[in-house]
């Protein structure tokens, strides 16, 4: 049986002379990982739903990358997250914007589509939304991390949000 | 940002995409993301797409949706679809980059910036692949 899976990492001004050789291969360990999670569901005759969330799980509890743990910190020095699923077959959607104490933003987009019949839920509905679908809550400071906080600073130097070349964009 | 796009043994298309934004956002600013049809689209039969970039623009453009409308409409191949929809972007000002997939399973991805991380894996190549643009 024919499947297939892709994944993004984010884009950004990557100077591969910037990128250390360490750095580079705990990029790919991380896309890697995120790889087998949908690979697993895929190889099992699983739904393309349940793989790309699966892919995507590993990819917002891995530090590296600009959602969940990892994620951008705003002006106020929080996190809002944002996340959106889709699904080819039924065209049914859900998305969630500005959430702050979902573990994985992708499992409360998944919610929406799932056990509600609106697409887009955003801020502190969405995540009373995800506390009532008992999906795991964690402590805002979890999204945090020394590298995030150092861009804030530096971003309210001169309030350019390009401030990390590896990930310029969201 | 981050986001997969999977074809499954049934045929059906999905993506998703999940993001923080943009360091020092104010004011509640929301990118393309979680806007279906923006950062985030799929529709079996034409394609699966995740976007990453200026998400103001990919807004403006619906850009994962626009991937879709040239497979559908104007029957063109992912790739070509995910380049024109990519170079649209640009044309208004817009970087970033996106993945897409298409009805046979065929990842593609096209960029207006300069990087990106990608990944795909498939059951007729199962060996893991790895890029950084």
């Amino acid at each position: 049986k024919h499947w297939s899976l892709a994944i993004h990492g984010g884009a950004g001004v990557i100077d591969r002379g910037d990128l250390t050789r360490a750095k580079d291969a705990a990029y790919r360990a991380g896309l890697a990982e995120a790889l087998k999670a949908g690979q697993a569901v895929l190889d099992k005759g699983g739904s393309s739903l349940d793989a790309v969330e699966a892919a995507l799980k590993p990819l917002e509890d891995n530090p590296l990358f600009n959602a969940g743990k990892g994620a951008a910190i705003a002006a106020d020095g929080k996190t809002y997250l944002d996340a959106a699923i889709m699904d080819g077959g039924t065209m049914k959607a859900g998305a969630v914007a500005s959430i702050t104490r979902t573990k994985n933003p992708i499992m409360a987009a998944r919610a929406v589509m799932d056990k509600t019949r609106h697409v887009f839920l955003a801020g502190e509905g969405a995540d009373a939304f995800s506390l009532q679908q008992g999906l795991e809550q964690v402590d805002p400071s979890y999204f945090h991390t020394p590298e995030r906080e150092q861009m804030l600073v530096d971003w309210k130097k001169d309030h350019t949000a390009m401030i990390n070349p590896t990930h310029m964009y969201g | 940002t981050v986001g997969a796009v999977a074809l499954d043994s049934d045929g059906h298309l999905a993506a998703a995409t999940s993001t923080g934004g943009l360091t020092g956002k104010q004011w509640g600013r929301i990118g393309d993301s979680p806007l279906i049809g923006a950062g985030t689209y799929a529709r079996d039969g034409d394609c699966a797409v995740s976007a990453t970039g200026t998400g103001e623009y990919f807004i403006r453009d619906s850009a994962a949706r626009q991937v879709c409308d040239r497979v559908r409409w104007n029957h063109e191949g992912i790739e070509q679809a995910a380049y024109d929809t990519i170079m649209s972007v640009g044309s208004i000002g817009g970087d970033g980059g996106l993945i897409a997939m298409g009805a046979d399973g065929k990842p593609a991805f096209a960029i207006n910036d300069l990087g990106m991380y990608r990944g795909t894996i498939s059951s007729d190549s199962p060996v893991i692949q790895t890029a950084i643009y």
